[in-house]
């Protein structure tokens, strides 16, 4: 028990280093457990954003908690890949540029699973592969399929 | 195993449509209130959601499309998932899978799996096998993500603990 | 005491009818007493975006939601207006068109009062009179005030 | 009454600025944690609120400039803001009036008005002749959003009762 629990939890630190590093542009952060009971006690976040100090999760703005937040849930993703992945308004706390970097690795975590992403922003959206528009009239919805060399005009 | 094609019939502000599901990474855009998180909530609904207030409804009836401004309120709202396994992710199962589920004005769900009529529990053991959960953490919807921010140090080990 | 309430309540209500209106290019909404308990109850408010059924704020979307509250927040400022209104990010669940009718709303009122507004859209940022970017580097915050024609490059 | 300049001194990620605040309509922005809500912070802390947690920190010295990579940690955190009362909103008071609040590494705030040492009370007292609260609904901080949409109709009245 004690062993699947180490091996689950060391792999999935890893996996954190490794895309919160990717989304901060070399930035570090780390999963750790609890010192005095590493076996019940919690997991901290501890994450070292570019040019800072490292610091807990909890001191962060609210887009540096959602980068770090993300890197967490593609970390378990990467460790047990569920089949798709539906993700709705994520990108609220996030700059543009933070956004063109998520965009990015979902982009690349779409060659092994299905994404379908809600989004109102433009640079989350020109990263899609294919887009959908919804539009409602008369309290009625419809959708628009359309290819995104379409969009691209 | 994908996501082949979703279909949804007097399902919140949807009458009728059949939204094929392409592989890759697919974006859902329009104006506030167009219907984007409703398409979501056909999804949690058909995997066998069990709570109203995690669709966003009081009761399940509400998920009922109303009519909008110039049609008469449906009787029941129905949803249809169908999934590609033809990579036989779940042997038991054909190529392609079908799940359907509808709800009618009091509230009362009919699950079926290829057309024939089953229960929620088989649905969730079917769709457990290819790791398919109606509440997994595959699935933010809109404003979780406020709550996966503010996640306690234990909440987060109870994830690991569940996956290991 | 009764009399000051009601004479608040339906100042406070018209304004709010107004306010809705103007954001929501013609929808209408009102704020409801309960009218089992009308002195002590709470308020409801009902709203009907243009082409839709009245809805209770409760069934709408998180835009919709977000329209029908800063029309209450905006409608108490009316009734009782404070020297300085200071806003972060809350256009967060807006999409672009939106977010035009709330700058706008925010442009007209801060000719009667000072508003500092946070946000990361662009199409809030360019509604401003003035802008101020703020930077960090090495942990230390910096701050650049820009005058609006130069951002229009 | 409107507040002409902000001035911070070892709050949080700032060392030492000046803004002036111009009338009208100031947008403030920037990169995902480059100190765009420090700011908000510093102006609900010189106006007097009382909890640490509102401020996003979990003590009132965590309000102390860190030093960031290369620097040392300051000892005290500073922030004065500068009103313009040259409409006399404020009779009791000159035509510009100061505001001073900072807080030691024990937690411990100062208060001074107009460079002379007071209370919070009094401050609180003052502001209120020109409609101020430390936590009045003008101000909404970031993700607060979320908690107005989501008022209960109780709490929505609550906020009528208190104007009336
Ligand atoms: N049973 C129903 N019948 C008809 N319309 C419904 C029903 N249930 C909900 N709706 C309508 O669906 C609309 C909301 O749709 P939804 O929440 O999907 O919007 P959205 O596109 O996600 O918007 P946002 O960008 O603001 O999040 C609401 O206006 C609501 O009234
Ligand atoms: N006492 C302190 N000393 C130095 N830095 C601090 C201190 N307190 C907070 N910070 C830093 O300030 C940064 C956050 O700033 P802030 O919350 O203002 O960002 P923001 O510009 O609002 O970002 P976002 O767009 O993500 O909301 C954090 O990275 C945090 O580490
Ligand atoms: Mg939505
Ligand atoms: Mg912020």
């Amino acid at each position: 028990k004690k062993d699947i629990f180490m091996e689950t939890f060391e792999n999935i630190a890893m996996n954190f280093r490794r895309i919160f590093s990717q989304l901060s542009d070399g930035g570090s952060a780390d999963l750790l457990l609890d010192e005095d009971n590493p076996l019940e006690g919690g997991l901290m976040i501890k994450a070292k954003p570019v040019g800072k100090n490292p610091q807990y999760i909890e001191l962060m703005s609210g887009g540096e908690k959602t980068i770090t937040a993300l890197s967490f849930i593609f970390a378990i993703q990467r460790y047990q890949p569920a089949p798709f992945y539906i993700l709705d308004e994520i990108d609220m706390f996030l700059d543009d540029d933070n956004i063109r970097k998520v965009s990015e690795l979902i982009k690349n975590s779409s060659k092994e699973a299905q994404f379908i992403v809600v989004s109102l922003r433009e640079h989350l959206m020109t990263s899609a592969s294919q887009l959908f528009g919804v539009s409602i009239e008369e309290g009625v919805s419809k959708i628009v399929g359309v290819e995104l060399e379409e969009v691209a005009d | 195993i994908k996501i082949s094609r979703l279909s949804l019939r007097n399902f919140k502000s949807f009458k009728r449509i059949s939204i094929p599901i392409p592989d890759g990474f697919t974006a859902i855009v329009g104006p506030n209130g167009s219907g984007k998180s409703n398409i979501i909530d056909a999804i949690c609904f058909v995997l066998g959601r069990s709570s109203a207030k995690s669709l966003r409804a009081e009761r399940f009836s509400d998920l009922i499309f109303n009519g909008g401004k110039k049609g008469k309120p449906a009787d029941k709202a129905e949803v249809t998932l169908y999934l590609d396994n033809s990579g036989m992710e779940i042997p038991s199962q054909p190529k392609e899978i079908k799940i359907y589920r509808s709800v009618d004005a009091s509230g009362n769900s009919i699950y079926k799996l290829n057309g024939k009529r089953t229960t929620r529990s088989e649905i969730l053991e079917i769709l457990s096998a290819a790791k398919i959960q109606p509440d997994g953490h595959n699935i933010i919807l809109q404003g979780d993500i406020t709550r996966i921010i503010e996640m306690s140090p234990l909440e987060r080990r109870a994830i690991i603990d569940e996956i290991a």
